[in-house]
């Protein structure tokens, strides 16, 4: 799955997300990538998230909308995120990862996944990583 | 506000000959969402399309080319897109034969009353609006083929991205 989420300098935000599925999967099966709240969510009230990882999991606990509504509720991006994610291991097993971000412009990364593959550009820097607290910095 | 782009390319347990490739593929996507953001009429839609457009092309991930494919060696694609003003939304399920599932999901949310088509319908869709057609053998990989051979065999941990208790679905 690949995904990705945006302000832009009038503080309008955009999310999307954009996925083949799970090898072997049945023809037919859809997962949480295209359902409005499970795979991406997006109110400028909020923030915008996308969501990756195992989808029937993501999807039964609408992991994005769920984040956005922590944030509504005054969390963070980074602390929501994690959150939503912490609470849908403990209710499916299953792991995936989520970028989020406010609308404010702040960044919320978090997978329980092993690993988790982010960037994001801000002020001429771009900020990477894979592992578990990874942020290598290059400049635009 | 400052204009920010955030980008993923997929989470689980990616080994470790597939993690240059993935941050390659993320940075450059990253790239070109803040050079849409940064342009006079910057969108954040039409940033996030272009950041996924760039990891679609990019055999890396598991979008557009370099689906993963089905038990019958198909490749059914979903996607979707979002804006925070009005809440429009479009998305697609088991789209096949197309570079961009998230240009069709924004098809269907700018041109029509809907907000999620699938299946054949969603082709169609696809086809009536010009998108153009992208042959199996354009988007099916040898890493895909292999990872589906695996799947069959029971040898996924070779090429699997997800975790255990993906591969059971």
């Amino acid at each position: 799955t690949v995904g990705a989420v945006a302000i832009d300098r009038y503080g309008r935000m955009a999310c999307a997300t954009s996925t083949g599925g799970m090898t072997g999967k049945l023809p037919g099966r859809v997962g949480d990538t295209p359902l409005v709240g499970a795979g991406g969510y997006c109110d400028d009230a909020g923030g915008a998230s996308s969501a990756t990882g195992h989808g029937e999991s993501i999807a039964k606990v609408c992991l994005c909308h769920q984040i956005i509504g922590l944030m509504q509720s005054g969390l963070g991006p980074k602390e929501a995120t994690q959150r939503a994610l912490t609470n849908m291991q403990n209710r499916t097993g299953g792991t995936a990862g989520a970028i989020t971000l406010s609308n404010k412009g702040q960044v919320g990364i978090h997978f329980n996944s092993k690993r988790m593959a982010w960037a994001y550009v801000r002020n001429g820097e771009v900020h990477s990583g894979i592992n578990p607290d990874e942020d290598e910095i290059e400049l635009l | 506000i400052d204009p920010v782009i955030l980008v993923h390319g997929g989470a689980g347990d990616i080994p470790e000959w597939r993690v240059p490739l993935k941050l390659h593929g993320v940075r450059k996507a990253a790239r070109a969402g803040y050079v849409s953001l940064s342009k006079d009429e910057c969108s954040a839609l039409d940033a996030v399309e272009a950041a996924v457009k760039v990891m679609e092309d990019d055999e890396a991930f598991n979008a557009g080319k370099g689906s993963v494919l089905t038990i019958k060696g198909t490749i059914e694609m979903d996607a979707i897109i979002m804006e925070g003003k009005n809440l429009k939304t479009g998305a697609v399920a088991g789209l096949s034969n197309v570079s961009n599932p998230v240009t069709v999901a924004r098809l269907v949310m700018d041109s029509t009353p809907h907000i999620f088509l699938a299946g054949p319908g969603a082709n169609s869709f696809a086809r009536e609006k010009g998108v153009p057609f992208a042959s199996d053998d354009e988007l099916i990989t040898d890493f895909a083929r292999q990872a589906l051979d695996d799947f069959i065999h029971g040898r996924g941990e070779a090429t699997s991205e997800l975790g255990q208790e993906s591969k059971h679905g």
